[in-house]
């Protein structure tokens, strides 16, 4: 059978949308030295079954929308972050240490329906 | 909220929300990482997050350890040679059991590099504290000297390694009893330059001293022979 179009327009498909963290929104300004924030993103959107190919998505991505079609009671595939990006900070802790640390999976880069 | 919030201060490293009453200064050192970090990451630039290149060294957490001693006596007219007696003392509590550290650096400022102020030589002595109860304001009794350097004056910060004592006093924090640092005026006083003397001592009880130490955690950081296969 053809698979339905899907209702979504583009701009409500599964991609990277803007989310600046201020950490002074959080109150941790108060012991991180920097950054004052970073842009983290965030993963929203639609993984219609049509687009699972399009949308950088996961094999199993692709055999769960499939799933979905034929079994409703199934979930579609969400959309996820497929790619992170690290960042520094350097904040004091309650011993008055000046830390520097790196921390993996911070910022979103990509992306996809997994 | 507040237990998701504590969950992700353990994932920082932190056991509880830190409220320091001001910012400690951050060194250049650290400052340089992190702006070369920060760049590498706009431009998109793979980095190895657990080999500090500025340092040449492994490591993933950096972390500045404020002295917490004591100067024994200072900028009062200094007794016989000895221009500046301090104990300093880092609390290396904050490194994890599952850190291994691989630099500890002891940076001693002695203040600005001025050639106005130029005084006597000096020699500086570092010795480990290997006798208990120092925290009686009585001077402690120095043990083994493993510095003994001299100072021509001027000087700006002088940075020593303390690798192999850090570890000790990690591995075992009973034995962290502090470094002893004497400043003594080198060879013999003319009586003439005493008020220079007095100045240059007096400038040093502004002495600041820090601890830079670098830990690898495995448990985020691969061997390098991993990550290649």
């Amino acid at each position: 059978a053809a698979i339905p179009a899907p209702n979504a327009s583009c701009k409500n498909l599964c991609h990277p949308h803007q989310l600046f963290i201020n950490f002074r929104d959080l109150g941790w300004h108060k012991w991180i030295i920097a950054p004052r924030g970073f842009m983290a993103n965030y993963c929203h959107g639609h993984c219609p079954f049509s687009m699972t190919t399009a949308l950088n998505s996961s094999n199993y991505a692709f055999m769960q929308a499939l799933m979905h079609v034929v079994d409703p009671t199934i979930p579609q595939a969400v959309c996820i972050p497929t790619k992170l990006s690290p960042i520094s900070m350097l904040y004091q802790d309650n011993d008055d240490n000046v830390i520097l640390r790196h921390y993996e999976d911070m910022v979103v880069d990509e992306c996809g329906c997994g | 909220f507040q237990f998701q919030e504590h969950v992700f201060l353990q994932f920082l490293g932190l056991d509880k929300m830190p409220s320091p009453q001001k910012f400690q200064p951050v060194p250049h050192i650290m400052k340089k990482i992190f702006q070369d970090r920060e760049a590498a990451a706009t431009t998109g630039v793979s980095q190895d997050l657990c080999f500090v290149k500025e340092l040449g060294v492994r490591g993933n957490i950096l972390r500045l350890l404020p002295d917490q001693g004591f100067f024994l006596y200072s900028n009062n007219l200094p007794k016989d040679s000895s221009c500046l007696q301090k104990l300093l003392y880092f609390n290396l509590s904050a490194v994890k059991d599952t850190e291994q550290l691989t630099m500890a650096l002891l940076g001693l400022d002695l203040g600005p590099n001025t050639y106005y102020n130029l005084g006597p030589e000096l020699e500086l002595a570092l010795c480990l504290v290997q006798e208990p109860h120092v925290w009686s304001r009585s001077i402690p009794k120095p043990g083994k000297m493993f510095v003994l350097q001299s100072v021509p004056w001027p000087q700006g910060i002088l940075y020593f390694n303390l690798l192999d004592v850090a570890k000790v006093w990690n591995n075992n924090p009973q034995k962290n009893l502090g470094l002893f640092l004497e400043i003594l005026v080198k060879g013999d006083r003319d009586p003439g330059v005493n008020f220079q003397l007095e100045a240059t001592c007096a400038r040093l009880s502004r002495l600041h001293a820090s601890l830079l130490v670098v830990t690898l955690n495995p448990e985020q950081c691969h061997s390098s022979s991993r990550r290649r296969r």
